[in-house]
C-alpha cells in the first residue's frame, strides 16, 4: 500500500472533538467549530500554542495584557478546570456554554458560586465579599468610608448566611439567588444564542478549509 | 432599598464581561 497522506486540519494539542463538546454543552456542532475559530484567535494573539494564557484573555478583555483585575482573573481561574494556568479548547467550550441562554439556571448559579468563593473553600466568607467589594470600588475609581463599606457587606451577609455560621454555602447562595435573580444575569450571554447569525465572520471553516 | 454587596459586584465588574471576548473578533 502507498502512503496516505491525511487531509485533516491540524488542531492543538488541547483540541476535542466537536461532536462531544456539542453533546456536553447547548451549542450544536458548527457552533462548537465557529468558537473554535474565536478561540484561535484568542489563543495566538501573544502566544500561539492553542491555550489562553492569562495575558491573552486581559488583552481579549480589556485591549491591555498588562490590566489586572480581580474578577478578570477569577472568571480565567474557573474556566481553567485543570488548573495548569491555561484555558484549553474544552475548558473554553464547556465554561461559555454556562453562559448559553439555554443552560441550565442551577449551573449558573454554582458558577458564580466558585467565581465569588475566591480561596476554593467551598464557602463564601465575609472577608472574600468585602475583598470583592472593595476591589470593585478600586476598579471604578470609587471611594467609600471604611464604615460604609463595613454595613454593605453585613447587610449583604446577614441576608444571605441564613444560617449564621458566618460563611454562605452553596445552598444559601442559591436560595440567595431566588431572592435576587438579577444576581446572575451577567452569567448570560445573549450573543451565544446563535453564534452563527451574531457573528458570521466565525463560520469561515470547514474541515476542507482548515486543512 | 437594601444595597446589595453582590449585585454591586456582579453588575459593574468589567471582569465579568465576557461579551469583549466576541468583540475582539
Amino acid at each position: 500500500m502507498g502512503c496516505f497522506l491525511s487531509k485533516r486540519p491540524k488542531h492543538t494539542a488541547g483540541y476535542e472533538d466537536p461532536t462531544l463538546l456539542a453533546a456536553e454543552t447547548p451549542f450544536n456542532v458548527s457552533e462548537v467549530e465557529a468558537l473554535y475559530e474565536l478561540f484561535k484567535k484568542l489563543s495566538s494573539s501573544i502566544v500561539d500554542d492553542g491555550r489562553i494564557h492569562k495575558e491573552e484573555f486581559q488583552l481579549a478583555l480589556f485591549r491591555n495584557k498588562n490590566k489586572r483585575n480581580l474578577f478578570a482573573d477569577r472568571v480565567f481561574d474557573t474556566f481553567d478546570v485543570k488548573r495548569n494556568g491555561v484555558i484549553e479548547f474544552g475548558e473554553f467550550i464547556r465554561a461559555l456554554g454556562i453562559f448559553h441562554p439555554n443552560a441550565p439556571v442551577e449551573s449558573k448559579i454554582e458558577f458564580a458560586f466558585r467565581l465569588y468563593d475566591l480561596r476554593q473553600t467551598g464557602f463564601i466568607e465575609r472577608e472574600e465579599l468585602k475583598e470583592m467589594v472593595l476591589a470593585l470600588l478600586h476598579e471604578s475609581d470609587l471611594v467609600l468610608l471604611e464604615d460604609v463599606v463595613e454595613t454593605i457587606v453585613d447587610k449583604t451577609f446577614s441576608d444571605a448566611d441564613t444560617k449564621g455560621d458566618g460563611k454562605i454555602d452553596v445552598e444559601e447562595w442559591k436560595e440567595f439567588v431566588s431572592r435576587n435573580p438579577s444576581l446572575i444575569k451577567n452569567m448570560t450571554l445573549p450573543y451565544l444564542k446563535d453564534i452563527t447569525l451574531a457573528f458570521p465572520s466565525f463560520v469561515v471553516t470547514s474541515e476542507v478549509d482548515d486543512s | 432599598k437594601f444595597f446589595n454587596a453582590f449585585e454591586f459586584i456582579s453588575s459593574m465588574s468589567s471582569g465579568f464581561d465576557l461579551s469583549s471576548l466576541f468583540e475582539s473578533k
